[in-house]
């Protein structure tokens, strides 16, 4: 990995005393190369190297008995200072129900994080509501009513109506029946496809939405940085849930995303059970990106 | 010959998702070419590298025909990638050329896995073959492969759900499924797709590879290409398991099923 690669370059470099320019770019190099490897977004990874070039060729490094390891400790540090330094809680203040509105493209994990969350926040003593408003895919309201069920949390959904319709009346029905969370789940859609990034602006207009919450794929690609920062542009996030982590994806998306938006990443989902969400670790993630 | 424009063109490989060792790599063949062929214009060094990655991607295939009996098709890949809606566009794909379509609704695991290909069969005009959620995928497969065998279909399409390639009981699921669609019919499957979705970066290759291990892949089919991404991973995926591209999902609906072009792949990659 980058650890073996940096020591081999280190290795060639030692006994030079000071660092060539050319010395300098060979390292960061390395660097540049394991963060493309890990799909973090090449012109993410160019601000990046701008940001740690100083320091990772700087006193610290040539100084030290161990430069590969220090530069990777450095890159690290900076990683993680990168994605928000430390794990980011959701806190639900001022007057319920609170709406939290899920959104992202086709197949991120959306419908299967809406039960997630609906137990996890269940444990902490909320009483969920989980409303189906994607009204195209397929058997999509059957998925989060199956989900639902199994989960003992009740799902609203309406026939024959819009997205907007359903969160508002969902909106009303938790009033009326004491539930203090209500958790849209909405249709898979591109961040290019105007109708439908209007569509979450308008149901963003109609119900005062708490939080909009972007699911991503943690093994999306370069694409990664394009469908944050337009869904970012369009229904302004506040925050992300990167999904599949149980899988081997280096998840180089979630530096792209939170380099890109400036919005946390909140949890990560880890299976496809209903308990396989976990908070965000920032530096757990770092770790995991470099490799 | 600048290097900026060799810098500018392996920036424009990398941002397409097709990894940093094949866009060093085509990008140091390009050098050679165009030393070799004495190339002065930076359009006639695009075309050149144009070229080059279509070599690398290869031609596209098409679907296998069994020519004696009904052809079995099984669809396999990650998590969301797009497989059951891919089965259900191959359907209407096939009825409409007036082939006789079975779907086997092997994903017995995922909430409404099965009322989706329900769905789609209908949208399709292709009888479903399914049994209760939580029931064996394999036992599912044979009775679809039985039902396409007594009904004379001309094409059995398996749809399985998605599972992640580091999951080895399920890689060992999917493979189990195989060899029972080889029981309940010789040679079959004759077909095996792995589903790759085109926002996926480097780890399609992962994917590509464990599920060869599982199952023997005879070729891809790129979802989601009206997004955003290239999918340029796919031509490491082709390398690697050296089988063809043979459709692109372009959509959701019924009709967004395409075959594969090579040229117009590449094309829209310089866009
Ligand atoms: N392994 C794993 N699979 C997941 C995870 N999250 C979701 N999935 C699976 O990913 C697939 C897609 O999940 P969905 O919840 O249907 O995704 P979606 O975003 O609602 O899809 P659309 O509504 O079509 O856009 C399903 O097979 C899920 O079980 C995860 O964290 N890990
Ligand atoms: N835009 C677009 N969306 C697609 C395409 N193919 C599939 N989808 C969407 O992607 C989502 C997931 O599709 P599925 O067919 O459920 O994917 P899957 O691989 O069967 O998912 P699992 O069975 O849960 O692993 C759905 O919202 C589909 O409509 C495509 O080519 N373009
Ligand atoms: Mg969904
Ligand atoms: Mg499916």
């Amino acid at each position: 990995g980058l650890s073996q690669r940096l020591q081999d370059t280190f290795k060639r470099l030692r006994g030079r005393g000071k660092l060539s320019e050319k010395d300098v770019k060979e390292v960061l190099r390395e660097v540049k190369l394991a963060l493309l490897e890990a799909d973090v977004n090449f012109k993410v990874v160019r601000t990046f190297i701008a940001r740690v070039q100083e320091r990772a060729v700087g006193e610290e490094v040539m100084n030290s008995l161990t430069p590969a390891q220090q530069v990777i400790k450095i890159v690290r540090d900076e990683l993680t200072e990168l994605m928000g330094g430390s794990a980011v809680q959701l806190r639900f203040e001022g007057k319920p129900p609170y709406i939290i509105m899920l959104c992202g493209l086709q197949g991120s994990g959306k419908t299967t994080t809406a039960g997630k969350l609906a137990k996890y926040w269940q444990k902490q003593g909320r009483r969920p509501l989980l409303v189906a408003c994607d009204i195209y895919r397929p058997a999509a309201v059957k998925q989060l009513q199956v989900v639902g069920e199994s989960l003992n949390i009740p799902v609203f959904a309406l026939n024959g109506q819009d997205p907007v319709v359903i969160a508002a009346e969902a909106l009303e029905y938790a009033k009326n029946h004491n539930h203090d969370l209500i958790i849209l789940d909405t249709a898979g859609r591109l961040h290019i496809d105007a109708e439908l990034m209007g569509e979450l602006q308008r149901i963003r207009e109609r119900v005062p939405v708490y939080r909009t919450i972007l699911v991503v794929d943690a093994m999306t690609g370069q694409d990664a940085v394009t469908v944050a920062e337009e869904f970012n542009n369009a229904i302004n996030i506040d925050g992300v849930i990167l999904t599949k982590l149980d899988g081997d994806a280096r998840g180089g998306a979630a530096l792209s995303v939170r380099s890109v938006t400036g919005k946390p990443i909140l949890f990560g989902g880890f299976g496809e059970k209903s308990d396989a969400l976990e908070v965000f670790h920032p530096d757990r993630m770092a770790g995991r990106i470099l490799g | 010959m600048t290097e900026e424009l060799y810098e500018e063109l392996e920036a424009i490989l990398i941002q397409a998702d097709l990894g940093v060792e094949a866009s060093v790599g085509l990008v140091e063949t390009l050098r050679q070419r165009a030393k070799a062929e004495k190339i002065k214009a930076a359009e006639e060094l695009r075309w050149l590298l144009k070229d080059e990655l279509k070599k690398l991607i290869g031609e596209p295939g098409v679907l296998i025909k069994n020519p004696s009996g009904p052809t079995v098709v099984m669809i396999v890949g990650v998590n969301g990638t797009g497989k059951t809606t891919s089965v259900g566009k191959l359907a209407y794909h096939l009825a409409e050329q007036g082939q006789k379509v079975v779907l086997g609704a092997a994903d017995t695991f995922r909430a409404a896995a099965i009322e989706q290909l329900e769905i789609w069969g209908e949208r399709a005009g292709a009888a479903v073959i399914r049994h209760q959620m939580g029931s064996d995928p394999a036992a599912v497969a044979f009775d679809a492969v039985q039902a396409g065998l007594s009904r004379r279909a001309d094409y059995i399409l398996i749809d399985t759900a998605g599972r992640l390639h580091t999951q080895t009981n399920l890689m060992q699921e999917l493979e189990k499924v195989g060899r029972v669609i080889g029981r309940a019919m010789d040679g079959a499957p004759h077909e095996i797709l792995l589903v790759v979705d085109a926002t996926t970066g480097q780890n399609a290759l992962n994917q590509a590879k464990l599920f060869a291990k599982a199952v023997p892949i005879t070729g891809i089919i790129l979802t989601k290409l009206d997004g955003t991404a290239k999918g340029g991973i796919v031509a490491a995926v082709v390398n690697t398991l050296r089988v063809p591209v043979k459709f692109i999902g372009i959509g959701e609906g019924v009709e967004d099923l395409k075959p594969f072009d090579t040229e117009a792949f590449v094309e829209a990659i310089f866009d």
